[in-house]
């Protein structure tokens, strides 16, 4: 007969921790840093702080791969009560809103804490100081595997004497450095080209890489945004409704679509329920299940909802992609374009591309592809990611490219819900809408190449005559 | 300043469903008849059950594209007490163990019941009984988004006056059946091709299939394995520790090797207790995690275990694998290799090969390939299977394959821990024991396709003459 059980999270991830990129040593180590270095990032940009990020590997023990790992940012620090939780619950953070961030599911830093632990043994270690606190607090903490909760094994308070303020990690985990290393500063490279306005600093055993920020030019950050109508099913609409319903006495159904979701006004809200059929005077709690599946049918296919309004993303930009791309590949030429929002599902989206050719870019046989998504470099799985499809898709020659040739791609895709494939997130899935504005941005920077390669061309045949 | 909050498993799941395959109409639909399917052959076969599975896709609501998904098997049913939790409770199961099954999350049959709860409403119907019980137990189920529990909607229990035994699942949900419909025929078919003697009906709106079992004979079932000493690490000590203690008096360090580990017994543990310099009588609950530490690493350096015991596998085996072969593609030409049983990281697995060549396989330009793990067909996400990698670096022109090529290869993985790249369960990560296992395989079939090739050859030149 069989045995029937359940598994908390950190229980379940513990299992499968090579689904979240915690395979080997090798990746283990990668991944350890990236989860570190995106949590810095996140914690500095969505507050318009300009990123001064400390990433240190050094070794412990050499002849057992065991590595200190320490990433340290100036960002906004951790909320002293949210600290064990932060690093010791699965599933659990502050990015489950609708605004465009490196941090997605709450599980990033816990996998790291998580893979420490089981290696060595060893409690993350944490120090951290919100703005303008007096205190520095300082913790070390463990995850309860079964429980999926955060062991505190340490805690004390110290005297903000510098008037610091960001946060401090360092894991001790078994992690193959020889190995990640050209992958690791790969990472960082590319970090450095889509944050151009981050410095950062990176010392490992035997290198030290140092990339001062290229601007002081940052994004506006961007604000929480509303869920949009066509993204909606009957279990958002029942949260949604829990949620109007808990500060509210009776709501209309009329106010709630207006105070809820993005871009419905009162107008747009009448005009909408008149199609649907719905007294817009209705109680939102008087909606049975079978006008819940109406609606939430009837809200996706209404044709006539403002698009989903781009405050909550926070693309580069073209000055600053351009910046970005010349610091770090050194090209003779760049080109790049930032496309209008456009939206899958109710999320809106951005896509950003660039096109560089020639100067220290070497001659490859098929276009060299740097991917990012929401500001975080992808460098596996390019095989499944639909920047690659698309590229493929291409004939090049139509653009006066033969291959071999020195020429890279930057793409970046910027939503408040990255369709990516694992929670590893190291590839993006082929959703037609952000497919189609792919494809118009590589064509559009393609045809700018093209005109640029011409005009080479004609000042090398007015030379030879 | 950022506001933080923990997430229930459902919960995550239903934001994140994309990574589980729910991410649209079609591949919802495809996805939630492969979990019904995959777990009645696990609760058919794992008890040596000629399975009996009848799956039928209806129209609920065409212009809505609303479908009724139901499966029927003759397994050995779900208990009573367990049936709430089996279909309302994300990571819950009794796929927990080191036993090949094609179930592994306690993941899979949730998606389906989030998926149609959020898109109809529809709670989950299921119907099942164990063999020789005299009640049939009816549920109706939906799952508590927030707080990951089962909602028993309604239960009833009939008389089980034709001695049945299995279960009957059916779902209501958004699913588009014209796109997903070849997707979901290439599965069934895949599905009677690596499990020849299951008997499958399939009935879908204008489709009728019937594949009744090509043989009688069905593989012996995997037995429940113990962990092997290569793959420990810290947490997993500490855990087989504390069940261990849970049910003894002061258990020594050998006792606890023998009693816990795969191959292990009294000679092994004392040579193994001897070179990494630890008493055998230390008693368990004295180690501290320095030693524990200490003990991990040893263990996965030791050099003299025994390699993983294959019990805990079922491979199809070469004679199967041929009638299965030979049955859907109808080949000219069939060759399979079943190889000896590896392992990696402690996890014994084995490779199976097929090769199948002319007859009804239609000329492509590289081969057609079949990926399966552990008996489930993999359709998507090729591009970064391992088996997909081996092929393409394999010279086929050395076993005079020139494309385009009637060439077919099917590979299947059978392990107690496939290395899966997601939990949508659909490309295999290149774990290097894995890879090599693999090449071995196709280069030994490869060379007999090529003498079959060269014997056709032969008599073609005789009958020149
Ligand atoms: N360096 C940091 N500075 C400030 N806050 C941080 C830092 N690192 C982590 N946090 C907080 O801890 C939370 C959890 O981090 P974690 O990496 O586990 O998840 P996440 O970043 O939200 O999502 P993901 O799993 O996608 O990385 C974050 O949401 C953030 O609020
Ligand atoms: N048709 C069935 N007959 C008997 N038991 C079943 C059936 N379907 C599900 N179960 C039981 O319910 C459990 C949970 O199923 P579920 O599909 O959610 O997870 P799983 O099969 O264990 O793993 P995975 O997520 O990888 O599919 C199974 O482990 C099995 O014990
Ligand atoms: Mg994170
Ligand atoms: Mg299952």
């Amino acid at each position: 007969a069989e045995e029937f059980r359940g598994l908390s999270p950190a229980e379940f991830f513990y299992r499968n921790r090579e689904i979240a990129g915690f395979s080997n040593p090798v990746r283990a180590l990668y991944q350890t840093v990236r989860e570190l270095v995106e949590n810095s990032l996140d914690a500095t940009e969505l507050y318009r702080i300009l990123p001064d990020i400390h990433v240190r590997i050094s070794y412990v023990s050499r002849e057992k791969n065991i590595v200190k790992v320490s990433v340290r940012d100036n960002g906004i620090g951790i909320p002293l009560k949210e600290v064990p939780n932060v690093f010791g619950k699965v599933f659990y953070g502050s990015k489950y809103k609708l605004r465009q961030s490196r941090g997605v599911f709450g599980l990033g830093i816990k996998m790291a804490v998580l893979y420490a632990q089981m290696t060595t043994g060893s409690p993350v270690l944490v120090r951290t100081a919100s703005p303008k606190s007096k205190n520095v607090h300082e913790f070390q903490i463990l995850i309860d595997i079964t429980r999926n909760e955060p062991i505190v094994v340490s805690y004390k308070t110290m005297n903000n004497t510098r008037g610091w303020h960001g946060t401090h990690v360092e894991l001790t985990l078994e992690g193959n450095w020889s190995s990640a290393r050209s992958r690791i500063v790969e990472y960082i490279k590319r970090t450095a080209l889509i944050a151009p306005y981050a410095s950062i600093s990176f010392e490992g055993p035997g290198i030290e890489l140092s990339f001062p920020r290229a601007t002081k030019k940052i994004p506006v950050p961007p604000s929480v945004g509303k869920p949009h109508p066509r993204g909606v099913d009957i279990e958002l609409l029942k949260q949604l409704i829990a949620y109007v319903n808990s500060s509210n006495q009776a709501v209309t159904l009329e106010d709630f679509l207006v105070k809820v979701f993005d871009g419905v006004g009162r107008k747009t809200a009448r005009s909408f329920l008149k199609w649907a059929g719905y007294g817009p005077a209705i109680s939102i709690d008087e909606l049975s299940i079978e006008q819940l599946d109406d609606l939430a049918r009837k809200m996706k296919g209404y044709g006539k909802w403002r698009r989903p309004r781009p405050l909550s993303l926070s693309p580069l930009g073209e000055e600053l992609l351009v910046k970005g791309v010349r610091k770090i590949l050194k090209p003779e030429f760049v080109t790049a374009i930032t496309r209008k929002p456009s939206s899958y599902g109710g999320y809106p989206f951005v896509v950003e591309v660039a096109i560089a050719w020639g100067g220290d870019i070497p001659s490859v046989d098929r276009p060299l592809l740097l991917r990012f998504a929401n500001k975080i470099p992808l460098l596996y799985d390019e095989g499944v990611d639909v920047s690659r499809k698309v590229i493929d898709g291409i004939d090049w020659s139509v653009y006066k490219i033969k291959f071999p040739a020195p020429l890279a791609i930057i793409t970046h895709l910027c939503s408040t819900k990255i369709p990516f494939k694992g929670v590893g997130k190291e590839a993006i899935a082929d959703v037609p809408e952000v497919e189609r504005e792919l494809e118009i941005a590589l064509r559009e920077t393609a045809r700018r190449l093209k005109r640029h390669i011409s005009r080479i061309e004609r000042q090398y045949e007015v030379k030879l005559r």
